[in-house]
């Protein structure tokens, strides 16, 4: 359930 | 890339870019939590260690780079350049307090058990906590210069933002991150006391210095 976002956030 | 998340970290820039002016030319570090700034550089240190290994965009990587060396520079302002200005006094923090409950939630709740993953799950939850020692500080000294207060609101107002991504991106395109999320809603609760006092200043007497009650 904690589902990933990808990493393209800062 | 959404507005919010643009406008989070314009706000994000302007927050480290008002730090280092103010320190620079008041040529002066006091008010300013050495502590939180130490948290900052290894928040970033421990979330960008990607950087070199992991091409996103270009706007991505300039960001990384501008915000690893904004975090340095304005360390190296504090504890070299303008050390003599810097307030040990008021910066009392037990900064052990943070890192190690967030060193042991990083390794307990995280996407998935790899050195990459858990360091960044460090520095979600690091930096969810690193503004303490500097609202401590201002609690402390009972006030807060007023461009000290413009940077608390330019940072508190980006990872504000950022929840806003958040909630687009999860109708938008079906993306969440609860790890981001619940560090990202407790980063922001943090600061709303502050908000209050940052937004109600006008209607104060004393509305020249920012004074926060302890």
């Amino acid at each position: 359930f904690l589902k990933k976002l990808n990493k393209d956030e800062l | 890339m959404n507005v919010f998340r643009l406008a989070g970290d314009i706000s994000h820039l302007l927050a480290i870019i008002i730090l280092l002016l103010k320190i620079w030319t008041s040529r002066s570090c006091a008010g300013i939590s050495g502590k939180s700034q130490v948290m900052f550089a290894i928040t970033y240190t421990a979330r960008y260690l990607d950087l070199f290994t992991n091409f996103i965009s270009l706007y991505n990587s300039t960001m990384k780079i501008i915000f690893l060396g904004a975090a340095y520079a304005t360390l190296y302002l504090i504890y070299v350049r303008f050390k003599a200005t810097y307030d040990h006094n008021h910066d009392t923090f037990r900064v052990e307090f943070l890192l190690i409950p967030t060193v042991i939630l990083s390794v307990l709740i995280n996407h998935d058990f790899s050195p990459l993953e858990i360091l960044w799950t460090f520095s979600i939850y690091l930096e969810s906590v690193a503004i303490l020692p500097q609202l401590f500080m201002v609690s402390k000294t009972g006030e807060a210069e007023s461009i000290t207060s413009h940077y608390l609101f330019a940072l508190g107002s980006y990872r504000a933002l950022y929840i806003i991504n958040w909630v687009y991106r999860y109708y938008a395109e079906g993306f969440y991150d609860l790890i981001a999320i619940v560090a990202g809603v407790v980063q922001t609760v943090l600061y709303c006391d502050f908000f209050y006092l940052y937004i109600t200043k006008g209607s104060r007497a004393n509305a020249t210095e920012m004074s926060i009650e302890a």
